[in-house]
């Protein structure tokens, strides 16, 4: 589930958007001991013109966004996409009844760049 | 159907080739609940931390079981001497994925009570573990996995066997081994093998490291 649609117009630029993953809704709580759900989050927003020093972008993207302010049709704006990520740990079931502890690499988005 | 599939891509980049179904809620061992519990409160550092070590045991690993005992006590054969207890330990490896890498195992003794008596002359005790053979117990003289004199003071005692399993090279399949303890040198004769029937459960820690894991260590 995405956060409910704020008061305030959200920021049209690239930066984290929340994002919580409920194991529970799709069913997967009768093997997942813990957490039964976490914020995952994900990147939104545009990369427009001059591209802001806050928006943790590439040279590249600047040259990027350059172009394509000269011709939209022709080149793309870049993307806004993560650019730094963090682990989770999951308690689970296996089928043999073990309990097991598993560390996933890249589970939760913390900052988001333009590339 | 789109379901299922999307879900079964999921569990897939989970590393699980189907979606558990567990058949009872075992408890779960406090071991993991503290790691568990100790990545979640740890505030999130600058630099992200190797999710490929587990800091605990400062060895490789992503991934960490609790392998409980489906074994059964063995007779302790004649004459008895000086041998207290002897159990087979047979561990169901069978989760382990393929292209897990075993970087270390740890078996845990629990014990009844939490008595610290004073180590008195029956208390030492000492643990030998065998491969278990299908021919049943040990042959006299073949040389043991692991061989330790311990005083029974505490709830529980941990052993190391990640040494001896890496030659065993532990398949997918399971683990058996035999556990014999026998009384110390200079037990009381009346009662050489007190403390040893208080043997509660045995469990095998087991570390492992994940595909994905190994790959990203070699690139």
């Amino acid at each position: 589930s995405s956060a409910p649609s704020p008061a305030v117009s959200p920021s049209p630029l690239c930066k984290p958007r929340r994002l919580y993953i409920s194991f529970s809704d799709v069913g997967w709580e009768n093997w997942i001991i813990a957490p039964q759900g976490y914020l995952a989050n994900y990147c939104g927003g545009d990369c427009p013109f001059p591209l802001a020093a806050e928006l943790n972008s590439t040279n590249h993207a600047v040259l990027q966004t350059m172009v394509h302010s000269l011709d939209p049709r022709g080149t793309p704006q870049p993307c806004c996409v993560p650019v730094r990520l963090s682990p989770i740990s999951i308690l689970y079931y296996d089928n043999s009844d073990n309990v097991v502890l598993r560390h996933y690499e890249d589970m939760v988005v913390d900052e988001c760049g333009c590339r | 159907a789109e379901l299922s599939r999307q879900e079964s891509s999921l569990l897939k980049s989970l590393g699980l080739s189907a979606k558990p179904s567990p058949k009872s809620a075992v408890p779960v061992p406090p071991v993991l609940w503290r790691m568990f519990q100790r990545r979640k409160t740890q505030p999130r550092p600058q630099e992200e931390p190797d999710s490929c070590r587990v800091e605990e045991f400062n060895v490789p690993g992503n991934i960490v079981r609790v392998f409980a005992d489906q074994g059964r006590f063995l007779p302790e054969g004649q004459p008895r001497g000086r041998l207290c207890l002897r159990k087979l330990l047979f561990f169901n490896l069978s989760a382990l994925e393929e292209g897990e890498r075993l970087t270390m195992a740890q078996l845990e003794l629990q014990f009844h009570h939490n008595s610290y008596q004073p180590p008195g002359p029956g208390q030492v005790l000492e643990l030998r573990l065998y491969p278990a053979s299908p021919r049943g117990p040990p042959q006299p003289g073949r040389r043991p996995l692991l061989e330790r004199s311990f005083v029974r003071m505490h709830k529980s005692l941990l052993f190391e066997l990640s040494a001896a399993l890496k030659d065993g090279k532990v398949p997918g399949g399971d683990l058996a081994l035999v556990l014999e303890i026998s009384a110390g040198d200079g037990g009381s004769p009346r009662s050489p093998c007190a403390g040893s029937d208080a043997l509660a459960a045995t469990s095998l820690l087991a570390v492992t490291l994940g595909r994905r894991c190994r790959a990203r260590r070699r690139r």
